[in-house]
C-alpha cells in the first residue's frame, strides 16, 4: 500500500469573501461567477452550502489580497441585484493543502489533519476536499505552524 | 495551449448531510469525523464554510445512500454534545464534476459549467472546487441530463 499522503503545500496573501443566504435555484451561481470574471478578479476556490432545507446558499470564494477589495463591491453590487443577506471579507487568510492519491478511500485522512490542526491550536475556517488534495483556509499567521505541523503528522519531514 | 476539460463523471446514490451553525472555534473538526469515522460512515466529500463573522460554520459531506441513516444520527449526537443549531440531510444527490487540468488559472471554466447547468435549468446545491476538479452536487434525478449538458458544453462529445 503506497503512502497516501505526499506533500503539504501553503498559499499565503488570500482574502475569502463569503456571500450569505443566495437565493437556491438555477442560474444565481452562473449569474455571480460571471460578474466576478466580469471585474477581472481572478478567484481560487469556491466552496458552497446549501441549508435550510435548500432554500438558500453560502458561496464562499477565494482571491489575492490585491483583489480583495474588488470583490467585495462586487459581491456588494451582487446582494442588491440578486437579493440576499450579506457580504463578508476576510484579508487575513492563507490555504494549507495536503497532497495524495486515493485519499478518499482512507478515511482517516482528512481527520488526521483536522487532529494535527487542532493540537496545534490551528483554527480551520474552510474545508475542501478531492481524492487528490484536501484544503484548509486558516488565518495567515498559522500559516508557517500549520505547515510544519503537517509535515510532521505526516512524516514528511524525514 | 492544451485542452483544459477533459471529462465529465458522474457519482449517484449520495447523500448529503449538513451541520449548520457549528462553533469556530479549533478542535471542532476533528472531533466531528473522529466520530464520523467510529461509526464506520466513509465520506466522500466535505465542504466547511465559515460565516457570521467567523462565529459559526456550516459543515457539509456526502456519504453512501446507505451510510445516511447513520450519518444523520452521528450528527444529532454531535449536535448535543459540541452544541449546535441543525442536522440537515437531503437522500436524492448525485455529484456532477468536470476534470481537467490548470482549471484555476482559465477562470472562465467554473462559470461555463454552472452556465450549461443553468441553461439546463440544474439546480446546483454544493460546489467544490481543485485544479484539477469542480465538483457539483445536484438532485440525482438531474445526473444523466447534467452529464449530457457538460459533455456537450466542453466538447466532449465527439
Ligand atoms: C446557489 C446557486 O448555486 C444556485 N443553486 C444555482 O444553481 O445557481
Ligand atoms: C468549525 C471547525 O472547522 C473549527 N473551526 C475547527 O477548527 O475545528
Amino acid at each position: 500500500e503506497g503512502i497516501v499522503v505526499r506533500g503539504v503545500t501553503l498559499k499565503r496573501d488570500l482574502a475569502r469573501v463569503v456571500l450569505i443566504g443566495v437565493p437556491n435555484k438555477p442560474g444565481i451561481a452562473a449569474r455571480i461567477f460571471a460578474h466576478v470574471a466580469k471585474h477581472k478578479i481572478v478567484v481560487d476556490d469556491i466552496i458552497q452550502n446549501v441549508y435550510d432545507q435548500g432554500q438558500v446558499a453560502n458561496i464562499s470564494f477565494t482571491t489575492s489580497l490585491g483583489d480583495a477589495k474588488e470583490a467585495v463591491a462586487c459581491g456588494e453590487e451582487l446582494a442588491k441585484e440578486i437579493g440576499f443577506k450579506q457580504v463578508e471579507l476576510d484579508e487575513n487568510v492563507a490555504k494549507v493543502s495536503i497532497v495524495g492519491i486515493g485519499m478518499k478511500t482512507h478515511t482517516g485522512v482528512a481527520a488526521q489533519m483536522f487532529n494535527a490542526l487542532s493540537e496545534a491550536k490551528v483554527n480551520i475556517q474552510n474545508i475542501n476536499t478531492s481524492e487528490i488534495v484536501i484544503s484548509c483556509l486558516i488565518d495567515q499567521k498559522d500559516g508557517e505552524h500549520a505547515l510544519q505541523t503537517l509535515h510532521a503528522a505526516f512524516d514528511l519531514d524525514k
